[in-house]
């Protein structure tokens, strides 16, 4: 069977599906200094799975504040720099008109996916943490 | 604020794959 680590690099998605690929990762994106690009792509998945059962309503609104408040808000945070300002016009004003969509996120989701496949996944396969762990 | 992080915390590890 394939190794787990060989699996990582065959793209992105290989590598967000594995616990340990993650945790990898994760360490790799906290010394450049953007892990908040890994959390923040796995909360706009976990926000698109909220069930909208009764009494979920509020918990959505106020996850999708927090989600707004911790990564985009800050005009200097490192996923706020790689989403368009369209974007983020764009959640602000569901936000404002309370207008809470499972896929609110995913353009912004998207945005950043682009950025760590065609910039730190790259970087994360050539690493000395990801070649010592190989 | 505290709760606020929870929520967020919790939204993250909902989206994470299981532990095979």
């Amino acid at each position: 069977p394939t190794p787990p680590y060989l699996k990582w690099a065959e793209s992105l998605h290989s590598l967000l599906d594995d616990q340990d690929g993650i945790q990898l990762f994760r360490k790799f994106l906290k010394q450049e200094d953007c892990a908040d690009m890994l959390d923040f792509w796995f909360a706009c998945s976990g926000f698109r799975k909220l069930e909208a059962h009764e009494g979920n309503e509020e918990k959505k609104v106020k996850l999708a504040k927090a989600i707004y408040k911790k990564f985009i808000l800050d005009n200097n945070g490192i996923v706020s720099r790689q989403i368009k300002p369209a974007t983020k016009c764009f959640i602000k004003d569901c936000l404002m008109r309370r207008h809470i969509d499972p896929a609110m996120f995913d353009q912004a989701q998207a945005e950043i996916q682009t950025m760590m496949e065609e910039n730190t996944y790259p970087l994360f396969l050539k690493s000395d943490t990801y070649l010592e762990y190989a | 604020i505290d709760s606020e992080d929870d929520l967020l915390q919790e939204c993250i590890s909902s989206a994470m794959p299981k532990k095979k």
